[in-house]
């Protein structure tokens, strides 16, 4: 199935991406 | 014991400060002021000091402060504008502001393309891509074959490469975002929207009187 992805998409599920998490308490 | 520097710097932002911040972004003043509760705890969670460091910011997001990570350092560059290796309030609201639910479409498509362009050239090169793929893998601990990967490769550069130069420009980028705007998710907090309500305690360090949001 990753193969079928956009590296984008993989790329874009980074937890360092992820900045909500500085919201959540 | 503490050093005179720390304490000096570890003020709370001035009125001045606060409209100047509240004036050049999305933000009310009660909001900034409402950041500025969540940068603290931040920027004292090693040194107390005022500012983030990498080791903070890699502690508020991954809740330890070894952990490298290609996107968490290119999220703090792109917050670190001056790129003094720390960041400070006013970088912080300014960056966040850009992940706003009402900023301007074109300063997150920006913005998504400066994280993505790593060796910051103007351009997404296929040899970024890479590095940003193996490093995904490698975190989410799954497993490819270095064929699957050029696959993802090809097919990638073959829906964003569309004068097939093998590097994504900034105009091939909005195309492409435009057509899968799910990518663009990530540079949206509707946190922010509800700021004062999740960081209530601004109000007893408020530089305003008549609170509003």
């Amino acid at each position: 199935r990753p193969a079928t992805m956009n590296a984008f998409e993989l790329i874009s599920t980074s937890q360092g991406l992820n900045l909500g998490i500085l919201f959540e308490k | 014991m503490g050093c005179f520097q720390s304490k000096a710097r570890r003020q709370y932002p001035g009125h001045e400060d606060l409209v100047l911040l509240a004036s050049q972004t999305a933000f009310s003043i009660s909001e900034v002021e409402a950041l500025f509760e969540l940068f603290k705890s931040i920027s004292s969670s090693v040194i107390d000091d005022g500012l983030i460091n990498k080791e903070e910011f890699q502690l508020a997001l991954f809740k330890s402060g070894k952990k490298e990570n290609l996107f968490a350092n290119r999220i703090f560059a792109l917050f670190d504008v001056k790129q003094k290796g720390v960041i400070d309030f006013g970088d912080f609201v300014r960056a966040l502001n850009v992940f706003h639910p009402n900023a301007p479409h074109e300063d997150k498509v920006g913005f998504s393309f400066k994280l993505y362009d790593l060796d910051g050239t103007g351009f997404i090169e296929r040899k970024e891509v890479k590095q940003m793929l193996i490093a995904i893998l490698c975190e989410s601990e799954m497993r490819l074959s270095d064929e699957t990967v050029e696959l993802i490769l090809n097919k990638t550069f073959l829906e964003t490469d569309v004068n097939q130069d093998g590097k994504i420009d900034k105009a091939e980028w909005e195309n492409f975002v435009s057509r899968n705007p799910s990518l663009l998710k990530i540079m949206t907090l509707p946190y922010l929207r509800d700021i004062t309500t999740t960081f209530p305690s601004f109000v007893f360090n408020s530089e305003v009187d008549d609170i509003a949001t």
